[in-house]
Protein backbone atom coordinates (compact mmCIF):
# COMPACT_ATOMS: atom_id res chain seq x y z
CA UNK A 1 0.00 0.00 0.00
CA UNK A 2 1.65 3.52 -0.87
CA UNK A 3 -0.39 6.50 0.47
CA UNK A 4 0.88 10.17 0.44
CA UNK A 5 -1.25 13.04 1.30
CA UNK A 6 -0.13 16.63 0.76
CA UNK A 7 -2.15 19.39 2.56
CA UNK A 8 -0.26 22.22 0.71
CA UNK A 9 -1.43 20.43 -2.52
CA UNK A 10 -0.41 23.72 -5.10
CA UNK A 11 3.06 22.41 -4.33
CA UNK A 12 2.54 19.20 -6.82
CA UNK A 13 0.96 20.92 -9.02
CA UNK A 14 3.72 23.28 -9.42
CA UNK A 15 5.97 20.60 -9.79
CA UNK A 16 4.35 19.38 -12.50
CA UNK A 17 4.14 22.51 -14.63
CA UNK A 18 7.94 22.83 -13.83
CA UNK A 19 8.37 19.00 -15.68
CA UNK A 20 5.63 18.65 -18.37
CA UNK A 21 7.47 20.55 -21.01
CA UNK A 22 10.54 18.80 -20.56
CA UNK A 23 9.22 15.04 -20.26
CA UNK A 24 6.55 13.38 -21.52
CA UNK A 25 6.56 10.44 -19.33
CA UNK A 26 8.20 9.48 -15.97
CA UNK A 27 8.61 6.94 -13.36
CA UNK A 28 8.02 7.98 -9.74
CA UNK A 29 9.88 5.98 -7.28
CA UNK A 30 8.14 5.52 -4.66
CA UNK A 31 9.97 4.21 -0.89
CA UNK A 32 10.03 4.60 2.66
CA UNK A 33 12.23 7.81 2.68
CA UNK A 34 9.85 9.51 -0.32
CA UNK A 35 9.17 10.10 -3.56
CA UNK A 36 11.85 10.27 -5.96
CA UNK A 37 11.79 11.43 -10.35
CA UNK A 38 14.35 11.33 -12.55
CA UNK A 39 14.66 11.82 -16.25
CA UNK A 40 16.33 12.78 -19.30
CA UNK A 41 14.29 14.96 -21.97
CA UNK A 42 13.31 13.08 -24.97
CA UNK A 43 16.70 14.46 -26.94
CA UNK A 44 19.10 13.79 -23.78
CA UNK A 45 20.35 16.65 -23.13
CA UNK A 46 19.31 17.52 -19.96
CA UNK A 47 18.20 15.43 -16.89
CA UNK A 48 15.05 16.36 -13.93
CA UNK A 49 15.84 14.78 -10.58
CA UNK A 50 12.42 15.45 -8.05
CA UNK A 51 13.10 14.70 -4.35
CA UNK A 52 10.02 14.79 -1.83
CA UNK A 53 10.96 13.43 1.10
CA UNK A 54 8.27 11.78 3.48
CA UNK A 55 8.88 13.33 6.45
CA UNK A 56 7.30 16.56 3.78
CA UNK A 57 3.93 14.69 3.40
CA UNK A 58 1.07 15.03 6.66
CA UNK A 59 1.01 11.42 5.86
CA UNK A 60 2.97 9.36 4.51
CA UNK A 61 2.92 5.24 4.08
CA UNK A 62 5.05 3.48 1.78
CA UNK A 63 4.86 -0.64 2.56
CA UNK A 64 6.80 -1.84 -0.52
CA UNK A 65 9.07 -0.16 -3.12
CA UNK A 66 6.59 1.08 -5.93
CA UNK A 67 7.72 2.18 -9.00
CA UNK A 68 4.51 4.39 -10.91
CA UNK A 69 5.20 5.04 -14.83
CA UNK A 70 2.75 7.81 -15.73
CA UNK A 71 2.20 9.54 -18.81
CA UNK A 72 2.66 13.10 -17.82
CA UNK A 73 -0.13 14.65 -19.84
CA UNK A 74 -2.48 13.08 -18.17
CA UNK A 75 -0.95 13.56 -14.65
CA UNK A 76 -1.34 17.04 -15.70
CA UNK A 77 -4.91 16.94 -16.48
CA UNK A 78 -5.69 15.41 -13.58
CA UNK A 79 -4.09 17.71 -11.48
CA UNK A 80 -5.42 20.95 -12.93
CA UNK A 81 -9.00 19.24 -11.71
CA UNK A 82 -7.49 20.20 -8.12
CA UNK A 83 -8.11 23.32 -6.94
CA UNK A 84 -5.07 25.66 -5.50
CA UNK A 85 -6.12 25.00 -2.03
CA UNK A 86 -6.82 21.15 -2.51
CA UNK A 87 -5.36 18.73 0.33
CA UNK A 88 -4.05 16.12 -2.17
CA UNK A 89 -3.70 12.29 -1.72
CA UNK A 90 -2.12 9.73 -4.05
CA UNK A 91 -2.96 6.28 -3.66
CA UNK A 92 -1.63 2.95 -5.02
CA UNK A 93 -1.82 -0.91 -3.95
CA UNK A 94 1.21 -2.85 -3.90
CA UNK A 95 1.90 -4.03 -7.80
CA UNK A 96 -1.31 -2.21 -8.89
CA UNK A 97 -1.50 -0.49 -12.51
CA UNK A 98 -3.63 2.10 -11.13
CA UNK A 99 -2.72 5.47 -8.96
CA UNK A 100 -5.64 7.38 -7.66
CA UNK A 101 -5.41 10.99 -6.72
CA UNK A 102 -7.62 12.16 -4.27
CA UNK A 103 -8.49 15.90 -3.81
CA UNK A 104 -10.54 17.36 -0.88
CA UNK A 105 -11.16 21.02 -0.32
CA UNK A 106 -10.05 22.50 2.82
CA UNK A 107 -13.47 22.51 4.26
CA UNK A 108 -14.18 18.85 3.32
CA UNK A 109 -17.26 19.12 1.65
CA UNK A 110 -15.97 18.80 -1.58
CA UNK A 111 -13.86 15.20 -2.38
CA UNK A 112 -13.00 14.15 -5.84
CA UNK A 113 -11.24 11.12 -7.37
CA UNK A 114 -9.46 10.38 -10.50
CA UNK A 115 -7.70 6.87 -11.17
CA UNK A 116 -5.23 7.22 -13.76
CA UNK A 117 -3.15 3.99 -15.63
CA UNK A 118 0.29 3.29 -15.02
CA UNK A 119 3.10 2.68 -17.71
CA UNK A 120 5.68 0.24 -17.69
CA UNK A 121 8.67 2.88 -19.00
CA UNK A 122 12.07 1.21 -19.59
CA UNK A 123 14.07 4.13 -18.78
CA UNK A 124 17.84 4.64 -18.09
CA UNK A 125 18.92 5.41 -14.76
CA UNK A 126 21.93 7.93 -14.58
CA UNK A 127 24.23 8.07 -11.93
CA UNK A 128 25.26 11.72 -10.56
CA UNK A 129 28.65 11.99 -9.23
CA UNK A 130 29.07 14.00 -5.66
CA UNK A 131 30.31 17.32 -7.27
CA UNK A 132 32.12 20.28 -5.23
CA UNK A 133 31.58 23.02 -7.63
CA UNK A 134 33.86 25.73 -8.31
CA UNK A 135 31.02 28.23 -8.27
CA UNK A 136 27.29 28.24 -6.84
CA UNK A 137 24.91 31.34 -7.76
CA UNK A 138 21.90 32.07 -5.63
CA UNK A 139 19.45 34.47 -7.28
CA UNK A 140 15.93 35.46 -7.25
CA UNK A 141 13.85 32.46 -9.08
CA UNK A 142 11.84 35.43 -11.08
CA UNK A 143 15.04 37.35 -11.80
CA UNK A 144 16.77 34.59 -13.23
CA UNK A 145 13.45 33.47 -15.45
CA UNK A 146 13.59 37.32 -16.70
CA UNK A 147 17.40 37.00 -17.55
CA UNK A 148 16.57 33.60 -19.78
CA UNK A 149 13.62 34.87 -20.73
CA UNK A 150 15.20 38.46 -22.31
CA UNK A 151 18.37 36.80 -23.74
CA UNK A 152 16.53 34.36 -25.83
CA UNK A 153 15.58 37.63 -28.22
CA UNK A 154 19.16 37.45 -28.92
CA UNK A 155 20.16 33.77 -29.68
CA UNK A 156 19.99 30.18 -28.79
CA UNK A 157 22.60 29.84 -26.20
CA UNK A 158 23.45 32.42 -23.15
CA UNK A 159 27.23 32.39 -22.27
CA UNK A 160 26.99 32.60 -17.91
CA UNK A 161 30.11 33.96 -16.73
CA UNK A 162 30.88 33.69 -12.99
CA UNK A 163 33.80 35.66 -11.66
CA UNK A 164 34.73 37.31 -7.80
CA UNK A 165 33.29 40.44 -9.41
CA UNK A 166 29.73 38.46 -9.65
CA UNK A 167 27.72 36.87 -12.99
CA UNK A 168 27.29 37.88 -16.07
CA UNK A 169 24.96 36.50 -18.58
CA UNK A 170 25.30 37.26 -22.11
CA UNK A 171 23.46 36.26 -25.69
CA UNK A 172 24.51 37.23 -29.16
CA UNK A 173 22.79 36.51 -32.71
CA UNK A 174 21.86 38.18 -35.46
CA UNK A 175 19.76 41.61 -33.96
CA UNK A 176 22.87 42.09 -31.77
CA UNK A 177 24.48 41.33 -28.38
CA UNK A 178 23.05 41.08 -24.80
CA UNK A 179 24.53 41.06 -21.57
CA UNK A 180 23.32 41.17 -18.28
CA UNK A 181 25.63 41.54 -15.02
CA UNK A 182 24.51 40.61 -11.26
CA UNK A 183 26.67 41.93 -8.47
CA UNK A 184 26.68 40.14 -5.41
CA UNK A 185 24.23 42.19 -3.37
CA UNK A 186 25.67 43.74 -0.15
CA UNK A 187 22.60 43.85 1.90
CA UNK A 188 18.81 42.91 1.00
CA UNK A 189 15.76 43.26 3.79
CA UNK A 190 14.69 40.06 1.89
CA UNK A 191 17.09 36.44 2.22
CA UNK A 192 14.81 35.17 -1.36
CA UNK A 193 16.17 39.30 -2.97
CA UNK A 194 19.57 38.40 -2.24
CA UNK A 195 21.98 37.29 -4.72
CA UNK A 196 25.04 35.58 -3.26
CA UNK A 197 28.31 33.85 -5.31
CA UNK A 198 30.43 31.89 -3.51
CA UNK A 199 33.57 31.30 -6.07
CA UNK A 200 36.15 28.67 -5.67
CA UNK A 201 37.48 29.94 -9.76
CA UNK A 202 35.79 31.54 -12.41
CA UNK A 203 33.90 29.79 -14.74
CA UNK A 204 32.62 30.28 -17.94
CA UNK A 205 30.11 27.95 -19.70
CA UNK A 206 27.62 28.00 -22.89
CA UNK A 207 24.12 26.68 -22.38
CA UNK A 208 21.00 26.30 -24.85
CA UNK A 209 18.06 29.55 -24.15
CA UNK A 210 15.59 26.66 -25.21
CA UNK A 211 16.42 24.73 -21.65
CA UNK A 212 17.15 26.85 -19.77
CA UNK A 213 13.52 28.65 -20.37
CA UNK A 214 11.54 25.58 -19.61
CA UNK A 215 13.76 25.09 -16.45
CA UNK A 216 12.30 28.24 -15.16
CA UNK A 217 8.74 26.85 -15.43
CA UNK A 218 9.38 26.00 -11.56
CA UNK A 219 10.01 29.69 -10.62
CA UNK A 220 6.98 29.43 -9.52
CA UNK A 221 7.95 26.64 -6.79
CA UNK A 222 10.26 28.92 -4.93
CA UNK A 223 11.20 32.50 -4.58
CA UNK A 224 15.29 31.65 -5.08
CA UNK A 225 17.33 29.41 -7.61
CA UNK A 226 20.81 28.21 -7.33
CA UNK A 227 23.12 27.94 -10.48
CA UNK A 228 26.38 25.38 -9.89
CA UNK A 229 28.71 25.36 -12.27
CA UNK A 230 32.15 23.68 -12.65
CA UNK A 231 34.23 23.39 -15.80
CA UNK A 232 33.24 20.85 -18.81
CA UNK A 233 30.40 19.97 -16.40
CA UNK A 234 26.58 19.91 -16.81
CA UNK A 235 24.88 23.44 -14.92
CA UNK A 236 23.08 22.22 -12.01
CA UNK A 237 19.08 24.76 -11.68
CA UNK A 238 18.42 24.21 -8.51
CA UNK A 239 14.73 25.10 -7.01
CA UNK A 240 13.54 24.22 -3.27
CA UNK A 241 10.18 22.65 -2.93
CA UNK A 242 8.40 24.05 -0.59
CA UNK A 243 9.97 22.39 2.77
CA UNK A 244 9.07 19.42 1.14
CA UNK A 245 12.32 18.65 -1.14
CA UNK A 246 13.86 19.98 -4.46
CA UNK A 247 13.83 19.84 -8.07
CA UNK A 248 17.00 20.03 -9.85
CA UNK A 249 18.02 20.38 -13.35
CA UNK A 250 21.17 19.19 -14.66
CA UNK A 251 22.00 21.07 -18.75
CA UNK A 252 25.13 19.59 -20.71
CA UNK A 253 27.02 22.75 -21.69
CA UNK A 254 27.55 23.26 -25.12
CA UNK A 255 31.35 22.44 -26.14
CA UNK A 256 33.34 23.95 -28.84
CA UNK A 257 34.40 21.35 -31.68
CA UNK B 1 31.30 26.70 -33.20
CA UNK B 2 30.11 25.07 -30.42
CA UNK B 3 28.14 21.71 -30.01
CA UNK B 4 25.35 20.29 -27.94
CA UNK B 5 26.30 16.94 -25.80
CA UNK B 6 24.25 14.90 -23.96
CA UNK B 7 23.75 14.76 -20.63
CA UNK B 8 25.16 10.85 -21.06
CA UNK B 9 28.46 12.29 -22.05
CA UNK B 10 28.80 13.52 -18.63
CA UNK B 11 26.85 10.82 -16.37
CA UNK B 12 26.79 7.08 -16.56
CA UNK B 13 23.88 4.72 -15.64
CA UNK B 14 23.64 3.43 -12.78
Amino acid sequence: MFEARLVQGSLLKKVLDAIKELLNEASWDCADSGIQLQAMDNSHVSLVSVNLRAEGFDKYRCDRNLIMGMDLTSMSKILKCAANDDIITMKAQDNADTVTFIFESPSQEKVSDYEMKLMNLDQDHLGIPETDYACVIKLPSGEFARICRDLSNFGESIVIACSKEGVKFSAAGDIGTGNIKLAQTSSVDKEEEAVIIEMQEPVTLTFACRYLNMFTKATPLSPQVSLSMSPDVPLVVEYSIGDIGQIQYFLAPKIDD
Amino acid sequence: MSSQKTIKNFFKPS
